[in-house]
């Protein structure tokens, strides 16, 4: 989701 | 992340020739657009704003060398591909299928889902063309690898983590079965055409 790096597509 | 730069990079290079679709650099500068608002809301690391930087200014430069600096050598009769056609249900399921109905993750949903069909005008406009430009199979083969590398990525953190993110990991399925008709051609038609220079012949 969004803003989420550990959880996020670049 | 490194191959999707080599991408934009040999992207770069193909603007100098026709062949590129210029829509498909508009959705893909969207997609960067909608996705990394967050560079404005929270700070991760000195590499993910960078890289979000790099990606969101080679996206631009490169719509603005396609549209203006070298408009004269876009081919536009053949990048005809109608964007409503996927900007209208994209932005409808992005709103129907999301983690939180917040602006900022609705964009995020809106740019990952457009992130799977943004090819599409490029697929679309070699096939009218009938052939693809060597470079801009570079450039296909390259974005190409990029996804077929998440698929590993999600494949090693979903063992490695026990975690996955099921909108991305959907629709960069979806992304990367549109490449696998393209790759197909890549490797059947590639190498005995790559002698004549003239790029890969793409059937309609």
């Amino acid at each position: 989701s969004a803003g989420d790096p550990d959880h996020d597509e670049l | 992340n490194a191959l999707h730069v080599i991408a934009l990079l040999l992207l770069l290079l193909l603007l100098l020739s026709c062949g590129i679709s210029g829509k498909s650099q508009v959705l893909f500068a969207l997609v960067f657009t909608t996705r990394y608002l967050d560079l404005f809301t929270n700070f991760i690391s000195l590499y993910n704003t960078v890289m979000k930087v790099i990606f969101l200014l080679c996206s631009y430069v490169t719509v603005y060398m396609i549209y203006w600096r070298f408009w004269k050598s876009f081919d536009s009769e053949n990048d005809t591909f109608r964007l409503e056609f996927l900007l209208v249900p994209v932005t409808g399921l992005s709103f129907l299928e999301n983690y939180s109905f917040t602006p900022l993750e609705i964009l995020w949903t809106f740019s990952i889902y457009l992130e799977s069909v943004a090819i599409l005008p490029q697929l679309f406009m070699i096939s009218r063309t009938g052939e693809a430009e060597t470079i801009t199979t570079h450039y296909l083969f390259f974005l190409g690898l990029y996804r077929a590398l998440y698929l590993a990525n999600w494949i090693w953190r979903y063992h490695t983590e026990n975690f996955y993110d099921q909108i991305a990991v959907v629709s960069g399925v979806v992304q990367t079965i549109f490449y696998c008709d393209f790759f197909y051609l890549y490797v059947t038609k590639g190498r005995c055409q790559e002698g004549d220079g003239h790029g890969i012949p793409i059937p309609a």
